[in-house]
């Protein structure tokens, strides 16, 4: 679904703004 | 081919999206949806973060939203 989409690409972007 | 139903969660393949136009996440989460890779919703944010920093793409804003993209 798309939330199931928009839950990993937070997941995705918060883990690289931790990266940086 | 676009039919064999076997896309691959790869750096390459990343890659070569980033580098054709600015994608944000979602964008390239449809690109490697769970029902083609194969792998799971974790294992997908997993790699792809992990390509992702490997890659170190430059970012802009477009529309609102952050979109990745690489130079070639």
């Amino acid at each position: 679904s798309s939330s199931e989409a928009d839950e990993m690409a937070a997941a995705i972007e918060a883990e690289l703004n931790d990266f940086i | 081919t676009p039919c064999s139903g076997d896309i691959q969660l790869t750096e390459e393949a990343v890659r070569r999206y980033l580098t054709r136009k600015p994608m944000t996440t979602k964008d390239l989460l449809k690109k490697f949806q769970t029902k083609k890779t194969g792998l799971s919703s974790e294992q997908t944010v997993n790699v792809l973060a992990q390509i992702l920093k490997r890659l170190n793409p430059d970012r802009k804003t477009i529309h609102d939203k952050m979109h990745f993209y690489l130079k070639e």
